[in-house]
C-alpha cells in the first residue's frame, strides 16, 4: 500500500470522524444531507458484499466494518435520535435518490469488468458514489452559515477522493497491468464536483472568514 | 485479472 492510498483512507476515516462530532458535539444534523448519507451507506453495502466471502488483509476488513459500522451509526443519529432528528433540514433535502440510482443502475448493468451478480453491483457502487455528495452540495448552497465542521467534512470527502487519484497513478507506474478505467473515470468525475467547493472552501479559509457557497 | 485488482481498495 503506498502512502497517497493511505493518506486517502485516513483522510475518508477522518472525515466520518468529523461528521460524528459535529453531530454529537452541537447535537444537531443541521447542513447534512440524510440523502447523501443513506446513499454512501448504499454504496458501502453494495461494494462490501464479500466482506466475508474474500479476505485481503486485517486492515482492509476492519475498515470495510468501520466504515459500514459508522454509515449506518450516522443513519440513525438523523433518523432515530430524538433530539437531532428534529435539527434535520428535511424541507431542503429535496434531491431525488431516483435521478442518481437509476442512472447509476442501468450504467453498472451495461460498463462492467464482468457480468456476475458481485462485479455488477460491485460497479453500481463504484458509479453511485461518484455522485452521492450531490445533494450534499445542493443542500450546503441553501444553506446560510455553514458551521466549519460541515465545511470540513465536505472538503475531506472531497480530498479523499483526489488523494485516491495520486494512488492510481503510483500503482499504474510501479505494479505491471494495473488498469481500472470504470474506478478511475469515476474517481476523476467524483473529485471534479468538489472543484467548486474546494474554491470557495479554499477562499474562505484564506482570507479568514465563514464559508458561504454563492446560490 | 482486471477484476481483482481495485477490489484490494475501499
Amino acid at each position: 500500500m503506498n502512502i497517497f492510498r493511505l493518506a486517502g483512507d485516513m483522510v475518508h476515516l477522518l472525515s466520518f470522524v468529523v461528521l460524528v462530532l459535529k453531530i454529537n458535539a452541537t447535537k444537531s444534523c443541521r447542513g447534512i444531507s440524510l440523502k447523501t448519507q443513506e446513499l454512501y451507506t448504499l454504496v458501502f453495502v453494495c461494494r462490501y458484499l464479500d466482506l466475508f466471502s474474500n479476505f485481503i488483509s486485517m486492515y482492509n476488513t476492519t475498515m470495510k466494518i468501520v466504515f459500514l459500522g459508522t454509515s449506518f451509526a450516522i443513519l440513525y443519529l438523523m433518523r432515530g435520535h430524538k433530539v437531532i432528528k428534529v435539527t434535520y433540514d428535511r424541507e431542503q433535502d429535496t434531491f431525488r435518490y431516483l435521478f442518481l440510482v437509476l442512472p447509476c443502475a442501468l450504467l453498472a448493468l451495461l460498463i462492467h469488468n464482468a457480468w456476475t451478480p458481485f462485479e455488477v453491483v460491485w460497479t453500481f457502487s463504484i458509479y453511485l458514489e461518484a455522485v452521492a455528495i450531490l445533494p450534499q452540495l445542493v443542500l450546503l448552497q441553501r444553506t446560510q452559515n455553514i458551521d466549519n465542521l460541515t465545511g470540513n467534512y465536505v472538503f475531506l470527502l472531497g480530498l479523499y477522493r483526489g488523494l485516491y487519484i495520486l494512488n492510481w497513478i503510483y500503482r499504474y507506474f510501479t505494479e505491471p497491468h494495473y488498469i481500472q478505467w470504470i474506478v478511475w473515470i469515476s474517481g476523476i468525475v467524483q473529485t471534479i464536483l468538489y472543484l467548486d467547493f474546494f474554491y470557495y472552501y479554499i477562499k474562505s479559509w484564506k482570507n479568514n472568514v465563514k464559508l458561504a457557497l454563492p446560490s | 485479472d482486471e477484476e481483482d485488482y481495485g477490489k484490494d481498495e475501499l
